[in-house]
């Protein structure tokens, strides 16, 4: 099987809703300055195969809704106490931040998957809402996890072993990680 | 569960050498000698799925094989002959690689992209993050990604590479 | 103890902003808008050396400060701006950076070796390692390691860059 | 103060004795393929400072002493059982190695620094041998550990703090290294 595509809403940095699709390529390369997106588009790939969230680098699964409009006040955590004003514009994160009435409320991301033995391609999308709950749904019907990932499998994308997918950083850990973590890994695949 | 592990492993062990080879000879070497060795330990005999599993690589022309030993470029070349041995026992339709060349040096930047064009076929897509030229002037199709700073968000173009001549 | 600790965390404070600024900011950019925003906040207001301190920094033209939402290469950039920062409080008489620029776009690149070839001087010394043309090419001298085969051996050879005519 | 050179002898993958001085240049780049040497030589200069040898990224100090000859046998550690015959000629490490006639004994890394107030340099050596034990001299007499940091400190050379070396891989862990970690090193830089 093939990735033919993918489409985004309000997914990170990516506001309202953009695609992309693969073509006929077999070899594709996402390249852009630093702190453009691509890594968030590898998070939108994962989110939507179901991988677990403390693998996208976001602490919580609503911060992977758009966040665009930069609100006024002072949006700090917990106790520290901030020494300057001269960042009273940006955020340190969501925690305390209340949704405005601009905020989007929920995001998706599905992909477009062209199965070997089918001639219409399967659609898997995953929506992720305020509360942070995850809708899974395969050709816009909505799934059990169980049964999404159990779709999957049956593609050889194994989501628990992700052994397809090398996050940002992470490439050098493979070799040098313990033989414990490697018996685990091959376990996983098998 | 030990059958199933000792498949995957059997596998793994029987295949790791020939592909780290593949991945560290010079593009156009054909001959047998070229490249690095790598090879795998199991620490318990029995039931190999209870104890570690160790990896070693010796990079060409080196000495040792432990991972202490190897610099952070040779450890990438190291991990991705391990990670694309491991994947071809259950062959992913597609593999998403963020940065991977972050390490090297443009001769094993060429070495992997070489790599990924010869392996690459509609039923085993690559989809490579990289800011590196060497990398992605050799892949089919680019997806440049932008950010729109007035709309605060990011952008995506696609272009299909194989439209150009090669000169 | 306290006077010591808040004399240092006082001199980072002040100047963190500044040296993020200057990091990030467009080399022949003289205006004082330019470039991203840094900030530290201490957790224990009254003994500040029995808490943690939190380092914040805001690319040019982002919303978030926070770590978790910064990029490989904007993490980076952060990352040199608080090591500046932090060392100019005692300044060592040379810095050892090793591939501090693997996760940087060529433009990153750049700016941190424009920010190191205008620091440098008689007491301040850089010694990069680098891969990128970008960074060293910047450099007054050059080292080149290459191993020796035969040898089984690391070799060096020194160059002066300044002796070439800037074309 | 400024560092005029280097002269390592058997140091890591540096056979017998070389030097490098960095002559006037106040920028200098280390370039080079990888698996050159570059990383070692840092690890030279962190070595010669006396850094604390987990930093160094090998095990065990004896690590640090140039080995050449690959030697017969098997010399696989423990009770790892290999399944496969083809790396016979190379080693796992040295923990099982026995030193033969041929292989270095000790290897040295000096270091000439020049400071601001005195006309002649000095230099500072540290070697190290097959027991693992450290001897460092300055200006060729031997001195204890203590002299040799209070000596390096007195130039605002802080081993400890190591806030002037970046290791390879590091950078990103400054930014991201925990509150806790990030109040450690400003209190052992003040
Ligand atoms: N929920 C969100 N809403 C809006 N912007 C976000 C959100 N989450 C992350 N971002 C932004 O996304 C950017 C990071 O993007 P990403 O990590 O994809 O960059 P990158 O292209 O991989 O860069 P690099 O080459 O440095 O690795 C950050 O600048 C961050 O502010
Ligand atoms: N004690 C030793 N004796 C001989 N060779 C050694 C010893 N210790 C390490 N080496 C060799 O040094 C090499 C690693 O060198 P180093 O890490 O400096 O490379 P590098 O130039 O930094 O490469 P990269 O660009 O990939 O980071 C390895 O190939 C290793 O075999
Ligand atoms: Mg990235
Ligand atoms: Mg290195």
């Amino acid at each position: 099987g093939r990735l033919i595509g993918l489409e985004l809403h309000n997914f990170k940095s990516y506001k309202d809703t953009v695609q992309v699709g693969f073509g006929e390529s077999y070899f594709t390369s996402i390249i852009g300055p630093n702190g453009s997106g691509k890594s968030n588009l590898m998070d939108a790939i994962s989110f939507v195969l179901g991988v677990r969230s403390n693998q996208l680098r976001s602490s919580a699964l609503v911060d992977l809704i758009y966040r665009g409009r930069i609100e006024n006040g002072d949006p700090d955590n917990g106790n520290a106490k901030r020494m300057h004003r001269s960042d009273a514009d940006s955020e340190a994160g969501p925690e305390n931040a209340t949704y405005s009435e601009e905020e989007p409320r929920s995001a998706y991301v599905s992909c477009v998957y062209q199965k070997d033995d089918l001639d219409e391609p399967t659609k898997f999308t995953r929506t992720i809402n305020t509360s942070g709950d995850s809708v899974y749904k395969i050709n816009d019907r909505a799934v059990s996890y169980k049964k999404y990932n159990e779709e999957l499998e049956s593609e050889n994308i194994l989501v628990k072993a992700k052994n397809f997918l090398v996050f940002q950083g992470d490439v050098e850990r493979i070799a040098s990680q313990g033989p414990e973590s490697l018996t685990l890994l091959l376990e996983q695949v098998s | 569960r030990k059958e199933l592990f000792e498949a995957c492993f059997k596998h793994v062990d029987k295949h790791i050498d020939q592909i780290y080879r593949a991945l560290t000879k010079n593009p156009h070497d054909k001959s047998e000698l070229a490249g690095g060795n790598a090879s795998l330990t199991v620490e318990n005999e029995d039931e190999p799925y209870l104890g570690g599993i160790k990896y070693f690589a010796t990079p060409p022309l080196k000495r040792f094989k432990d991972m202490e030993y190897l610099s952070g470029g040779e450890k990438t070349m190291a991990a991705l002959a391990l990670l694309f041995t491991i994947n071809s026992y259950q062959p992913s339709p597609f593999f998403v690689l963020d940065e991977v060349d972050a390490a090297l040096d443009i001769t094993n930047v060429e070495r992997i992209a070489h790599y990924i064009k010869r392996n690459a076929n509609p039923n085993a897509q690559f989809i490579v993050i990289s800011l590196k030229n060497a990398m992605f002037e050799k892949s089919q199709s680019l997806v440049g990604i932008f950010r729109e700073q007035e709309d605060n968000s990011s952008r995506m173009v696609s272009l299909n590479l194989e439209n150009y001549d090669e000169d």
